[in-house]
């Protein structure tokens, strides 16, 4: 099965 | 303030009717260059941005930052009251409690005004960095939710390979598989058909169907979608508005077999 990334992985808190 | 104008009021109808199953309660961020918001999903694998440029209203004021937080519910609800032809015009105070909308009938002297109560929103606000994409489709949006739609009724993903044959779409599920192929394709007399696929490596990315037949809803307002794609990045889902506006959502990929 897939596994959902999220998007914390790729986007920075600001 | 705030004063902004709107001629229609159909373009706010349908940019919040297409992300208020996405994200509920948001901060419409004003401030002189036009009106933005961006929102995660609360599993945070996908997220809207908006921007409408002050050049989309007329006229348009705002003379400082102002966040107006808004349940996306109770947005709806008052923006039923509106035509689709009504003018619309969003009113606040520099440190406002409520916005104020006006809807206005071009037709008849009919006047509607509402206020709906703001809330305070500490919202996450991620900064998304410039991103060279692998591949860039530009392709009818109904194609796109089309796609969506009829690979969904198999499977929960798709894969999205674009190659210099084409972009192709992808599924597999329990009852077997199905694919739709795209190529380049100019339509000299409906350019809103054309199919542009602009590549510089090959891309193949997965992603759940249900997050992009979400982002379809937003269909009506662009004839065009622009889908960016670049290995293990999110996916860039772009409906381009007037005045260099626009509704763009981002999807994380998924990984694994």
């Amino acid at each position: 099965h897939h596994v959902q990334q999220t998007l914390d992985t790729f986007f920075c808190s600001r | 303030m705030l004063e902004a104008r709107l001629e229609q009021a159909n373009l706010l109808k349908k940019v919040v009717d297409a992300i208020k199953d996405l994200v509920q309660d948001c901060n419409f961020d004003c401030n002189d260059s036009g009106i933005a918001l961006q929102a995660m999903d609360n599993s945070h694998v996908a997220l809207v941005s908006m921007m409408l440029k002050s050049e989309s209203f007329s006229p348009f004021r705002c003379d400082r930052n102002i966040a107006l937080g808004i349940n996306l519910t109770s947005l709806t609800k008052v923006l039923r009251a509106a035509q689709n032809e009504d003018i619309l015009t969003l009113k606040a105070e520099d440190a406002p409690d409520v916005v104020n909308l006006v809807f206005e009938s071009a037709e008849s002297d009919r006047i509607s005004e509402y206020d709906i109560k703001l809330m305070d929103i500490d919202q996450e606000h991620l900064g998304i960095p410039e991103t060279e994409y692998a591949a860039t489709i530009s392709m009818p949006s109904a194609e796109f939710q089309r796609i969506c739609r009829d690979l969904m009724a198999l499977s929960e993903s798709v894969s999205i390979e674009c190659s210099k044959e084409g972009v192709k779409f992808a599924c597999q599920g329990d009852i077997g598989s199905g694919s739709v192929t795209l190529r380049s394709h100019t339509n000299v007399d409906k350019p809103e058909m054309n199919v542009e696929i602009d590549l510089t490596e090959p891309v193949s990315l997965t992603f759940s169907l249900k997050y992009l037949v979400g982002f379809c809803k937003a269909s009506s307002l662009s004839g065009q979608v622009k889908l960016c794609l670049s290995n293990e990045v999110p996916l860039l889902v772009e409906y381009a508005l007037a005045n260099n506006s626009y509704l763009r959502f981002y999807l994380a990929p998924k990984i694994g077999d």
